[in-house]
């Protein structure tokens, strides 16, 4: 899956991407002082296409807000939302739009599902469906944060230790291997990380082709630019 | 595509005249809205017509005058208007629709690219019958020419054979100086209104361009009632029967409210329908008898049975009341359903007066998201329970209700869907549609006419007649020259049994408006037209798949017939080609409420203008938070 991090007030963004085994779970959101969770576990393709490596992207998400009593289970599949014991099972092929005191759930059917916790978070889980019959891919999912402003200062995970910004410098760029894309120098969090200049694609408006966004893309897993390295982001189980 | 800004100065477009010309005829009223400017720049430019109508009423008319040449709409069938404006898009043509909606009025905007020094005149006719509400019917027209205007003009005529009791007029801009302009005849079975004030008198300030004429003109009044028959009017083969008699004796009623206390209800919502119905329950008669069900996704009840209104338990209600919090999901399937297992078992059990008329009164704001859920399967629970037992009235409160599905509910089950608009008057809207349907004044209304006499009736049975209000019956002669015929209502009262004979006559109209040569013609043919339609068109939401469609079919060719814009047919607007634009085809369509959702107030105006900038607005910032994401390449 590919990671990005608008940064407004720098009217720019970075992107980086992770790649590990199928089925690891990673810690996305972890915000200790509201007890909202985040993790994402990744499917890789039906078959490896011999010509390219293996892709991997998030298949299932969990999401819990602890105070709230709320856990939100989302597959490609299905919706699963439990709110203090009481469930109820949600599907994609349904335009379906839920209220409840604390969160309210709207599902765009064969589309996107937008979460939003009170006074807590909002954000948007995209499907992307992929012909049943493709002979490598399978269907996926994406996930995005639309409001973060009231997370706590101490909210980590791959996305979460974004959300309150983070100060880097870029050099001039300069020619890389790639004759499209300049490289460049990137100086965060204490370290020198070379960047390539590229873009990855925003799907909110447009699920099946998306939106380029340009980005300055951390390479190597984002070594340099997460903190810690990749291990300290595998969780055992989505909830 | 490129956007094109258009350079336009207002200064350079007169609107010479707005004249609103409303002539009523037996409740039906016909509005024509004419309007006139002058391109007075030397450069071609657009110039914008934007009228509200009532949502009750249909347009019939639409035309534009351009130096002499004549366009005018027409009416046809939504899928063939459907196809046209995507046939002009194909082509290159821009095409728009023209549709917009309010709480109680809509939209119908059109604007035309005129050549320098050009005069354009505009004219919308719509039609509607008065509905009656707390005893009088209203006119509203609604007016914001936005600019002064050389002629602007308001007349109103109104033709009442039964007699005109009282008329009253007001307008939300009219101010002491106004008032006078403000011309009122009435006579016994005729009134004229006419509001016409010249440039300095709409001027907002002597030096100032600035207009007063902005807002609503009201004219409401109410017809004598003396016969228990109601009135019957027979004109040129069809007749129409308004019943609604006076002085009849409140029926008791049986009425469970079935509230929505669901996480969605929380805050003004929740705080607004605990205020009103501290109300309503206060204006509860002792003779009636009450049931409170509150539901999320669990439902609890106030009491397991109906309780007499009496001020005990009124006040024992209303505390009940001030306690429901709004928390979890939405069971609106288990909640109505045991409002009907508890006005079923007071009728069984006898513990409420056999003449007395049953209700639940269901107010929510949300689609069902707790037990069951399928909408479909809910609407025939409620219609098998029910049986034709009682009536449910569903207030759908907010936008995010699922409007249609609780109007086909309710009309399922002989009662009427209401939106609440979620603003600060929404304890008022609630407190006045209780109002509305509180004092049931006859059951089980039947209207008899003989067989070998009439046909092509409108609907002739009703559940209830509710004070304050009117039944409207309209019908074909078998015979165009027949004059009479005889007349039955029969119906359920308060203390006895109610039937009404009588003969039904054809009035001379030349004897009862001598001077009015014509009023418009054909009227009662267009009342029949416009009910049967309303009634089709409300028989193609609640009927079984047959009678759906049948009653489309219908709907449609009488909506063909009689040039009306009904949901189910368009008017098809061409625009002239100018040197700058070609011909353009603009289509105007009837709004169901269900499309009407997230449409509060819009900014509307009638005449004639040039456009204003668009200011984007805004629906959600998160000012400087970052959208951070993981997606797949």
């Amino acid at each position: 899956p590919h990671f990005i991090i608008e940064l407004p007030d720098k009217n720019d963004a970075l992107c980086f991407n992770i790649n590990d085994k199928p089925g690891t779970i990673f810690n996305l959101v972890k915000d200790p002082l509201t007890g909202t969770v985040v993790n994402g576990q990744t499917i890789g393709d039906k078959k490896v296409n011999p010509a390219s490596k293996e892709n991997t992207y998030f298949g299932r998400f969990g999401i819990i807000h602890e105070k709230f009593g709320i856990r939100l289970m989302v597959s490609t599949q299905e919706i699963l939302v439990s709110e203090h014991g009481k469930q109820a099972k949600l599907f994609w092929s349904d335009n379906t739009s839920v209220k409840g005191l604390n969160m309210d759930l709207q599902v765009t059917k064969d589309r996107s599902l937008t979460v939003t916790l009170r006074n807590s978070v909002k954000f948007v889980i995209i499907l992307h469906k992929v012909w049943k019959k493709h002979p490598y891919h399978q269907d996926y999912l994406g996930f995005y944060t639309l409001d973060s402003h009231l997370f706590s200062r101490r909210v980590n995970g791959l996305l979460g230790q974004f959300y309150h910004g983070v100060q880097f410098e870029v050099s001039e760029p300069f020619a890389g291997k790639d004759v499209d894309k300049p490289d460049a120098f990137m100086f965060v969090k204490g370290h020198r990380l070379l960047v390539t200049r590229g873009w990855q694609k925003d799907f909110r408006n447009d699920v099946k082709n998306g939106e380029n966004v340009p980005c300055w893309f951390i390479h190597n897993n984002g070594t340099g630019l997460i903190d810690g390295d990749l291990t300290d982001y595998t969780v055992s189980g989505l909830f | 595509k490129l956007l094109k800004k258009r350079s336009v100065n207002s200064a350079e477009t007169e609107v010479q005249s707005v004249k609103i010309d409303c002539k009523v005829a037996s409740r039906f009223a016909h509005t024509v809205m004419t309007s006139t400017a002058l391109n007075k720049a030397n450069v071609s430019q657009e110039v914008f017509f934007e009228v509200e109508l009532p949502k009750t009423a249909f347009i019939t008319n639409f035309s534009m005058e351009i130096d002499g040449k004549t366009y005018v709409g027409e009416v046809k069938e939504k899928e063939k208007a459907k196809k046209q404006y995507e046939k002009a898009v194909s082509s290159g043509q821009t095409a728009g629709l023209v549709k917009a909606s309010g709480r109680k009025m809509e939209k119908f905007s059109v604007s035309v690219n005129i050549a320098a020094n050009s005069n354009i005149t505009f004219t919308l006719t719509y039609e509607e019958l008065l509905q009656r509400h707390f005893g009088k019917y209203e006119i509203m027209i609604r007016v914001k020419p936005k600019q002064l205007v050389q002629h602007f003009e308001i007349a109103a005529d109104i033709y009442e054979p039964q007699g005109i009791a009282f008329l009253d007029t007001y307008a939300t801009f009219i101010t002491n100086e106004l008032l006078p302009l403000v011309e009122k005849t009435v006579t016994d079975k005729k009134a004229h209104l006419s509001f016409s004030p010249t440039l300095d008198q709409q001027r907002k300030c002597p030096d100032c361009d600035g207009t007063l004429i902005d807002g609503d003109f009201f004219i409401k009044y109410d017809v004598n009632r003396v016969q228990d028959l109601g009135d019957i009017q027979i004109v040129n083969g069809y007749f129409v029967h308004f019943f609604a008699p006076a002085d009849l004796q409140r029926l008791p009623k049986n009425v469970v409210f079935v509230i929505d206390r669901s996480g969605s209800m929380s805050g003004k919502k929740m705080e607004q329908t605990r205020e009103a119905l501290q109300t309503i329950l206060d204006d509860l008669y002792e003779e009636d008898h009450f049931g409170l069900i509150t539901f999320d996704d669990k439902i609890v009840e106030w009491r397991p049975s109906l309780s007499n209104a009496t001020k005990k338990n009124v006040n024992a209600a209303k505390t009940f009341v001030k306690n429901i919090q709004a928390v979890g999901w939405t069971n609106i399937n288990d909640a109505v359903l045991r409002a009907v297992d508890i006005l079923t078992a007071a009728e069984k059990n006898k513990t409420v007066p056999g003449n007395s008329a049953s209700m639940i009164i269901l107010l929510t704001d949300g689609d069902p998201t707790f037990g069951e859920q399928n909408l479909d399967i809910i609407k025939n629970n409620v219609k098998n329970a029910i049986g034709g037992n009682m009536s449910l009235f569903c207030l759908g409160f907010g936008y995010d209700v699922d409007y249609n599905f609780l109007d086909v509910m309710a009309k399922q089950n002989d009662g009427l869907a209401r939106r609440i608009y979620e603003a600060s008057d929404a304890v008022l809207q609630l407190q006045g549609f209780y109002d509305e349907v509180a004092s049931p004044l006859l059951s089980e209304v039947h209207f008899n006419y003989p067989e070998d006499t009439v046909n092509s009736l409108t609907g002739s049975y009703f559940k209830q007649l509710f004070n304050g209000s009117e039944i409207v019956v309209a019908g074909q002669l078998n015979d165009i020259e027949m004059n009479d015929f005889a007349v039955e209502v029969s119906a359920q009262g308060a203390e006895n049994y109610f039937v009404a004979k009588g003969q039904a006559s054809a009035q001379k109209w030349d004897t009862i408006f001598p001077d009015q040569e014509y009023i418009f013609g054909d009227f009662t043919e267009r009342l029949w037209a416009y009910l049967t339609i309303q009634q089709l068109l409300d028989k193609k939401d609640k009927g079984t798949p047959e009678e759906k469609a049948n009653a489309t079919a219908e709907a449609l060719e009488l909506s063909l017939k009689y040039n009306f814009v009904t949901p189910l047919t368009s008017m098809v607007v061409t625009k002239p080609e100018t040197d700058e634009k070609p011909e353009d085809t603009l289509i105007a369509d009837k709004l169901t409420e269900d499309q009407r959702t997230g449409v509060s107030t819009p900014n509307q105006h009638t005449g004639v203008s040039t456009p204003s900038q668009t200011v984007p607005q805004t629906s959600y910032s998160y000012a400087s938070s970052p959208i951070n994401w993981v997606d797949g390449d």
